[in-house]
């Protein structure tokens, strides 16, 4: 089974 | 602030590209032009418009200033606007309303709206300069049939991309399917062509939802980009013709 990600794990918040 | 589009058709089809996905958004005003960031609610997706100020008939904003809206409320005063009347928006250094004026090509009806504006606390993302492993270019009709297709099949869609082709893929409770594009090789209509620029072969899963919704912006460009790297957010580009601006969407990928 796959998990969802989210963005903030990806991206850095300005 | 104040600024002119000769179309009002071109904000209207943006609204409908992003009001499913976010609820209230801030549109940022600057010399550049206009842009909006917005996440959706479960933090999944991210939408991401620039119309640059050259792409206005008149761009006129002295300092930069955030009007906060709530795009249902828009889109009811952009229901008011027909699709060929242009459109002006003004804001003062209050923020705390905006004015919108439709006029009609012929300029022999005027509609003039007022909008309250909200304030609204948005974490921006910074989003690093990606070079990506794969670089697909397809009619956006093609992308929107693909989902709208697979998307009755199952939750998730497999987009795995080699030199040859591009392969989406669905596993579902009733069964599973898949579509394949192969690169054009007679390039009869440049809207029709399907490109890959591939680094490396990529394979990566992702939510049919999200990418259901993006498809919504499939009226604002004939074609679309999708951009994948492995572990790392897809993005998707419609641009708005040539040095007018673009609507990117990016979806986190699922991870096993």
């Amino acid at each position: 089974a796959s998990s969802q990600g989210r963005l903030e794990n990806f991206f850095s918040i300005k | 602030f104040e600024a002119r589009l000769t179309q009002a058709s071109l904000i209207k089809k943006i609204l409908e590209a992003i009001k499913d996905l976010v609820t209230d958004a801030n549109f940022d005003c600057s010399p550049e032009g206009l842009s909006l960031q917005a996440m959706d609610s479960s933090h999944v997706s991210l939408v991401s418009m620039v119309l640059h100020a050259q792409g206005f008939e008149m761009f006129r904003c002295q300092r930069a200033v955030s009007l906060g809206i709530n795009l249902a409320s828009l889109t009811k005063i952009l229901k008011c606007a027909g699709n060929d009347d242009s459109i002006t928006l003004r804001a003062d250094e209050k923020g705390d309303k905006a004015e919108f004026v439709f006029e009609s090509q012929s300029q022999d009806r005027l509609s003039e709206f007022e909008l309250k504006l909200m304030d609204i606390d948005s974490e921006h993302l910074g989003i690093p300069d990606t070079k990506y492993s794969a670089i697909v270019e397809m009619p956006s009709s093609e992308y929107r049939r693909i989902c709208s297709d697979l998307g009755v099949m199952g939750d998730t869609v497999r987009i795995s991309v080699s030199k040859e082709s591009v392969k989406f893929q669905v596993d579902g409770d009733i069964g599973k399917g898949s579509v394949c594009l192969h690169p054009s090789s007679v390039v009869d209509k440049p809207t029709e062509v399907v490109k890959i620029s591939l680094e490396e072969p990529v394979d990566m899963i992702f939510s049919i939802r999200y990418l259901n919704y993006f498809a919504k912006a499939a009226p604002l460009s004939d074609t679309v980009t999708l951009s994948l790297s492995k572990d790392f957010p897809l993005q998707i580009e419609f641009k708005f013709g040539e040095q007018m601006g673009y609507l990117r969407y990016y979806l986190a990928p699922k991870i096993d």
